[in-house]
């Protein structure tokens, strides 16, 4: 595992940052983003897809009254593939029984889909190597969220009650002073390095840092690992044509 | 946990302040002026809470005022979160095939 990974840096590899205003599609957000990234670092296609036909088209039929991530890759297996935004814009509703999927054409597809191991070295690996892939964390600390790496405790925020889907696209470290980084004494005062998680949410560029946030890395913060979950677009043993710059 | 911009005695004028650039920084007006206050304590207590959060985080985050400094933190869970329902998320671990989705 590499000492640092973000896939920003490849250009064009992480799309827009997108806004799902009052519609609780998070978790279709995520899953676009992922496919998108993937496309783009496995084909050097750069597409953007419709999040809009997840809601439609979704089995479960309430995409704005929220989802799971794997709700939104089963629709693009079901339909073969899915449009894209210019085709099939974003409208922040859910419109019954209007599922245009077979009006337009696809622009992405995905073989299947897997669910990582609960392991954050083991994330970080894979994510090394293979992409961007979506997490379900527990949102409660984002509300009031400017800047910097979040490291809290179960606690303050439980890592089993997760309520919000996010793409993971890079980790890395922060070097900082003492014990914490708020808890400095003359005694403890040291470099010291904070290692996080870099990841792309959905609530517009305004918010956090420019439209991202860290977590911290290697405690389980806020129950990054409970749901890792990502398309595959390859079979496993085939590498992308990036790797994940540092 | 209850304080309200009233608690706080005659607003201080930091606080009618920083509410005002709030909502010219993120665009926001209120259709009276009771949702006006009601949003102004809202506010308020947001910024208790942003400095409790600050204290109680172990990394180096930022926590302060924010496009969504409006809203309870009830508010937030139903507009930003993405659960269907509380609890009920599947347990679920195998690889799921390329093949058409047996619908259930």
């Amino acid at each position: 595992v590499p000492h640092t990974c973000d896939w920003r840096k490849v250009a064009g590899a992480i799309s827009f940052i997108r806004n799902q205003g009052n519609c609780l599609c998070c978790w279709a957000m995520a899953a676009a983003g992922n496919i998108e990234a993937l496309w783009s670092i496995n084909f050097l296609k750069f597409v953007n897809v419709s999040v809009q036909e997840l809601l439609d088209c979704g089995r479960c039929g309430d995409g704005c009254h929220g989802g799971y991530v794997w709700d939104a890759f089963s629709t693009v297996l079901k339909n073969s593939g899915v449009a894209s935004e210019s085709d099939y814009p974003f409208q922040a509703n859910f419109r019954p029984h209007r599922c245009h999927a077979k009006t337009y054409n696809k622009v992405a597809w995905i073989m299947d889909f897997i669910f990582l191991p609960d392991d954050e070295q083991r994330i970080a690996q894979y994510l090394a190597t293979y992409g961007p892939i979506t997490v379900t964390i527990n949102a409660k600390h984002l509300q009031l969220y400017q800047k910097g790496v979040i490291k809290a405790r179960p606690t303050t925020c439980d890592p089993q009650f997760v309520d919000h889907s996010v793409l993971l696209v890079g980790f890395g470290s922060e070097k900082s002073e003492g014990m914490g980084a708020k808890t400095v004494s003359s005694q403890s005062r040291h470099p010291r390095s904070t290692p996080y998680w870099i990841l792309k949410n959905s609530w517009g560029a305004q918010w956090g840092e420019e439209g991202y946030f860290r977590l911290h890395r290697g405690s389980n913060t806020c129950g990054i690992t409970k749901y890792p979950v990502t398309a595959r677009v390859q079979k496993p043993n085939v590498k992308p044509q990036f790797s994940c710059p540092p | 946990g209850s304080l309200t911009a009233q608690d706080l005695g005659p607003q201080p004028l930091e606080l009618k302040e920083a509410f005002k650039f709030f909502q010219i920084q993120f665009n926001r007006s209120y259709l009276t002026p009771e949702e006006h206050a009601r949003r102004l304590d809202i506010f308020a207590h947001n910024l208790v809470q942003a400095q409790r959060l600050q204290e109680e985080d172990l990394g180096t985050a930022e926590f302060g005022v924010t496009p969504f400094s409006d809203l309870t933190e009830e508010e937030f869970g139903q507009l930003y979160g993405h659960q269907r329902a509380a609890g009920g998320v599947p347990s679920m671990s195998r690889v799921v095939g390329s093949e058409e989705p047996e619908e259930s």
